[in-house]
């Protein structure tokens, strides 16, 4: 599964 | 959130609201790229699709929201209600020439092998590149408007926030996102030019034209 950590950023 | 991302963002919006109103101030948008804006659109819609899948915050719903509606917004006012004032005729970057190349990285690598994700790789990479028509149509026509190149302004520095955002979150979260990062850098690249111009030229009072 995707580390989601990065979709936080614009 | 550190200083440097919210920085970041509210330059972000900034240009996107300068834009808006220049466009809609003047009734025209000779000198703005079409292209460049139809690519900003496409990659808002590529990237924040995960509004649909998850809820980080209402800020962050919020900024995404506002940023897709103005992206089109924009799109409609060049290409619908101003299109007669549209400099068809300078806007001539192959936008293909970015987006297959774009689309086949982002299925070679990309942090995981699925849809969304994959959107998102192409959003990113996308976005780094985006500017290029803009950049084009101005090496063109020679020149830029005044409110044009604070908009480009904005744009940029809100990428060079990011770096130092990614520099902050890598030492005090051990957070690091590579595609985000080498995206991030050659976008913020693609500005130093025109960094350079606007610092020597606009802000000394002169309006920004290329030497012929």
């Amino acid at each position: 599964s995707t580390d989601p950590s990065h979709h936080d950023e614009l | 959130m550190n200083i440097f991302r919210l920085a970041g963002d509210l330059s972000h919006l900034a240009a996107i609201i300068i834009l808006l109103l220049k466009i809609w101030k003047t009734r025209s948008c000779a000198g703005i790229s079409g292209k460049s804006q139809i690519l900003f659109a496409l990659v808002f819609t590529t990237r924040y699709l995960d509004l649909l899948t998850s809820f980080i915050s209402l800020y962050n719903t919020f900024m995404k929201v506002v940023y897709i509606g103005c992206a089109y917004a924009t799109v409609y006012l060049i290409y619908m209600k101003f299109k007669a004032t549209y400099d068809g005729n300078h806007d001539t970057f192959r936008v293909e020439f970015l987006v297959v190349p774009v689309g086949g990285l982002a299925f070679l690598v990309n942090h995981d092998f699925s849809p969304l994700e994959i959107l998102w790789t192409f959003s990113i990479y996308l976005e780094s590149v985006a500017i290029l028509p803009q950049l084009f149509l101005i090496s063109k026509t020679g020149e830029a408007e005044t409110i044009t190149t604070h908009y480009l302004f904005c744009l940029g520095v809100y990428r060079a926030l990011y770096l130092f955002n990614w520099i902050w979150r890598f030492y005090f979260e051990g957070f690091f996102d590579m595609i985000a990062i080498v995206a991030g850098v050659v976008q913020t690249i693609l500005y130093c030019d025109f960094f350079y111009l606007y610092v020597t030229k606009v802000l000394k009072g002169k309006k920004l034209s290329l030497p012929a």
